[in-house]
């Protein structure tokens, strides 16, 4: 299709800039309400005041996420994507000439929560990342499989639910790395703070590959 | 768009014959791993051996659904979307070619996961249902207002939940009435079975109004 190869084109010139300015740009995709902003509220409490990190959240509608993760005092700009249900290239490439990356060293997308397009919308960043609740079955992986093959890493969040559900974790992990044998698994809670330390610590690593 | 055109009008030709024929129809459509199967499962459970529902479920990959559901006995389709985050008229159709609807009074169909595009493909469907879980926060109404505005109910599921997530129901509830002042609200677990009666009782209800 010409819509997705304009976008790769897009897509392709931004990877570029990231690069050059030793940028790390990462893309969160899940289903609605899996955890994403959550995940960015605690990971920015984490940061210093002087960290170079800005964030662009997607929806169909509202600054919700947006007005949730400006009270941290970094950069923060909401895409209303009216009714599409992704983010795309040019929509990242619009929000980006209001800020200067030379300025940046970690740029946090926060992607429409879809576990479907958007895996097929290439935004220029380093890495995708899904998350996965432990609130929505041990299937996905296998269900909605493209995502999890395009993703470095599957955080599987809301861990503290685990007692409350009939989830078979182990399955939920063979499952994604049926798909994507390489996929790095990070199991947190957003609630009791468990495993948050291997999340921060897999982003700092990341950030060193790129200074 | 013409694709939608054309969806509608297909659309228009099955919910003629399901009206010709009194058989209800229903759309169920919610994020992925809200419950659409389980609701299901327990709903069947239910029916007496001679009741005449069939189903059809729609998935990217996989038949785990309608392996699922078949232990109950009633006719079940699976329909593999491939690539598609969305059933459409063309694939019900199908679908139904393999059926007698004459033979049917029930059809109840569960869309792909995706809060987004099952909004803009009616299926013919006397009624789309939206199921939206305690786990993913209460904005949802907000963020996707499409499909709760084109809904005649809302399922809040897997209340049993609700001690271990920070929710504001009354707030969930308050959302979706905003978006769509008219919208039926049902809440239920199905770990439980509170408020399962509840749901029966509705889906009673709208089965005698086609008989
Ligand atoms: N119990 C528990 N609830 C959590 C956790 N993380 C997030 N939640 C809840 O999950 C719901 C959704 O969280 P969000 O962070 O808004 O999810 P999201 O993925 O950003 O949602 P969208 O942007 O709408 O797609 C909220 O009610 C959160 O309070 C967790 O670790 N444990
Ligand atoms: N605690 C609790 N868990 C539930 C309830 N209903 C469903 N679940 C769990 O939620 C997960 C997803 O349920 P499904 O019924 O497969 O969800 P679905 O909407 O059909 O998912 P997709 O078809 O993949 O979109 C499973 O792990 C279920 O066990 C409930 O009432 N309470
Ligand atoms: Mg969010
Ligand atoms: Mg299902
Ligand atoms: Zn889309
Ligand atoms: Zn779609």
């Amino acid at each position: 299709k010409k819509v997705l190869h304009e976008n790769q084109r897009i897509a392709g010139e931004l990877r570029k800039r990231f690069e050059e300015q030793h940028v790390l740009c990462l893309n969160l995709i899940s289903a609605p309400g899996s955890g994403k902003t959550t995940l960015l509220e605690k990971t920015l409490n984490c940061f210093q005041k002087n960290e170079k990190v800005a964030l662009l959240t997607g929806d169909l509608q509202t600054e919700n996420d947006a007005r949730r993760l400006a009270v941290y005092g970094f950069p923060v700009q909401q895409i209303v994507t009216g009714s599409v249900c992704h983010l795309d290239g040019k929509m990242i490439e619009r929000a980006l000439e209001k800020w200067e990356l030379a300025a940046l060293d970690l740029l946090l997308i926060e992607n429409v929560g879809n576990l479907v397009c958007p895996s097929s919308y290439d935004l220029g960043e380093a890495a995708k990342i899904v998350l996965l609740s432990v609130t929505e079955g041990e299937d996905k992986p296998l269900k909605y499989p493209s995502i999890f093959v395009k993703s470095d890493v599957m955080v599987i969040t809301k861990i503290d639910l685990l007692p409350y559900v009939s989830l078979n974790l182990e399955r939920m992990k063979a499952n994604a790395r049926q798909v994507h044998p390489g996929i790095e698994i990070i199991e947190l809670s957003c609630k009791t703070g468990d495993g948050l330390d291997v999340w921060l610590a897999w982003l700092e690593r990341r950030r060193d590959s790129v200074r």
